[in-house]
């Protein structure tokens, strides 16, 4: 039996939402330390990886390690007959799961819908990837990332992220011109989801699709703070923390041969 | 010029 019941039922749906563009078919893999999810986009440029802790849920219960294989697109309509501020809970039986039973609870408890979800059989590769000591680790605002992104896709289609000591900075190069975003880092301490961190081991200078980013930052409404993590000649590592879990994207970088 | 990498091409299957 597997149920997991989530007080912030919007939370559920800003997921659904930073995934869903990049990813259509996804394994949700269901074990007793919780809720996670890994799928390449359809050209295998860019990566997902999605984890939610069991102590975000309640109650949370799994009694076995087993995978619901979602249509996204199909899992979005559901969702969009939940209200934001209504309590979701997931149901499967792990034994045989065809499908997933979704159930909404407003705040008042006097009205539940519950809807069923046929489930699919994907058969996904999962890669695995290192924890790794990245050359240059970068904190920013989330708002701020998504707007430099949405900003340069008017001049390239790609952009070079180089990081220094000093500050990190976005350069696009296209037809019609050039454009730059420098950012230097701050410290504020009473506003800390505003501040701009640059943990550098090594300068790093990379290259990277704005169209893959930008998808990324469909994020942006799970986290006030969003991580890059560069290093040479590696995929970046896009990542926003939530009290429940994270997000995490990476990118493989455009390289010469 | 550069060439776009695939995922795979940094990562190996589990």
């Amino acid at each position: 039996m597997f149920e997991a019941r989530l007080t912030q039922g919007a939370l559920l749906k800003r997921l659904l939402d930073s995934v869903k563009e990049l990813v259509t078919d996804a394994n949700f893999d269901c074990s007793e330390t919780g809720i996670s999810l890994q799928a390449m986009d359809n050209s295998h440029v860019a990566l997902v990886s999605l984890s939610l802790r069991a102590e975000g849920f309640n109650p949370y219960r799994c009694d076995r390690g087993f995978s619901l294989g979602v249509n996204l697109n199909s899992l979005n309509k559901i969702m969009k007959c939940a209200g934001n501020e209504d309590v979701i809970t997931l149901k499967a039986d792990d034994s045989s799961a065809d499908s997933l039973c979704l159930l909404f609870e407003n705040s008042s408890n006097e009205r539940v819908s519950e809807y069923e979800l046929k489930l699919m059989d994907i058969d996904q590769e999962h890669l695995s990837i290192p924890e790794t000591d990245y050359d240059a680790t970068v904190m920013m605002p989330s708002a701020e990332f998504q707007r430099i992104c949405r900003d340069l896709m008017v001049v390239s289609e790609s952009v070079t992220i180089d990081v220094s000591k000093d500050e990190i900075k976005f350069t696009a190069e296209g037809e019609l011109g050039t454009g730059n975003v420098k950012l230097k880092p701050t410290s504020t301490i009473d506003k800390p989801e505003e501040s701009i961190t640059i943990e550098l081991g090594q300068t790093v200078s990379l290259q990277f699709s704005l169209k893959y980013l930008s998808n990324f930052t469909r994020g942006t409404p799970l986290s006030d703070q969003v991580m890059l993590c560069l290093s040479d000649n590696m995929p970046l590592l896009v990542e926003y923390k939530m009290d429940i879990g994270y997000i995490r994207y990476y990118l493989a970088p455009k390289v010469g041969d | 010029g550069l060439n776009q990498k695939r995922i795979a091409w940094f990562y190996l299957p589990k």
